[in-house]
């Protein structure tokens, strides 16, 4: 039996929202100490790896492992017919056909309840190695939003330049060019703001636009985001939830 | 010209 409530429904609207534009079948692996995901884009050149921790629920009980498999846009739909500040409770039994969204505002005695039918997804787990990068760069995800989002108008690839002391982003397209630098520093009164960079090796490094404006859709999960960059394997960009994350495995563009 | 790699050359099947 699988018993997962959320304090507030907004929490898991946001974890989807972060996700269901670029994977839409999803199995979320429900064990005694949480639930976990792990999707691929069509393309294969996006992973999605969701954790989340028995901490980030108010309640949280599965005697039994359980797999949850669901098409997201099913999901969302049903997500948006509960209100951001109920409890949203998630519930299922041992060999479950659907899974059940109990949605109460205990303010007003409200209690709206959706079943959602579960699907059986053949998707391959890929093994994630502990990879070593060359950088790690945490910054706001909002600056980290914009930048994507302003530079990805000018073309479909972005590049990302990382040297000592410089975090240069670059997009050079048909209609011309920019690019945004910062610099890392630290903002003692709103440490969120702060950007911090570890580099071991310089990186330059180019991601196709589109998935970068997947990934920032994570944005609305966490003040800030973590970004591991590495020559010889993907990017890693992590939003944070109170215990868990959600994770974007982004592998690079080369020169053919 | 800049080619897209995927996941796959770099993630093994589980």
């Amino acid at each position: 039996m699988l018993e997962a409530k959320f304090e507030e429904a907004s929490l898991f609207k946001r974890i989807i929202d972060g996700f269901k534009d670029c994977v839409q079948l999803v199995n979320f692996q429900c064990k005694e100490d949480g639930i976990i995901a792990q999707a691929v884009d069509d393309s294969r050149v996006l992973l999605v790896s969701l954790e989340i921790g028995i901490e980030a629920f108010q309640n949280y009980r599965c005697d039994h492992p359980v797999t949850l498999g669901i098409d997201l846009t099913s999901l969302s739909k049903i997500l948006r017919c509960g209100n951001n500040s109920d409890t949203l409770t998630l519930i299922a039994d041992d060999t479950p056909d659907t899974v059940l969204l109990l949605f109460e505002d205990t303010k007003k005695d409200r209690v709206a309840e959706y079943s959602l039918k579960l699907m059986d997804i053949d998707a391959a787990f890929l093994k994630i190695e502990d990879l070593a990068y060359d950088c790690t760069l945490m910054m706001p995800s909002s600056e980290f939003s914009k930048i994507v989002r302003d530079l990805s108008q000018l073309s479909d690839s972005l590049n990302i330049m990382i040297t000592k002391e410089t975090i240069k982003f670059v997009a050079d397209g048909d209609i011309g060019s920019g690019s945004v630098i910062l610099k890392p520093f630290v903002n003692m009164d709103k440490p969120e703001d702060s950007i911090k960079l570890e580099m071991d090796q310089p990186v330059d490094l180019t991601f196709g636009s589109k998935y970068l404006l997947d990934i920032v859709k994570g944005s609305a999960l966490a003040e800030k985001v973590g970004i591991r960059l590495s020559s010889e394997a993907p990017a890693l960009f992590q939003f944070d939830l109170k215990s868990g994350y959600l994770q974007f495995f982004l592998a690079p563009k080369f020169n053919d | 010209r800049m080619k897209q790699s995927t996941l796959l050359s770099f993630f093994s099947k589980q």
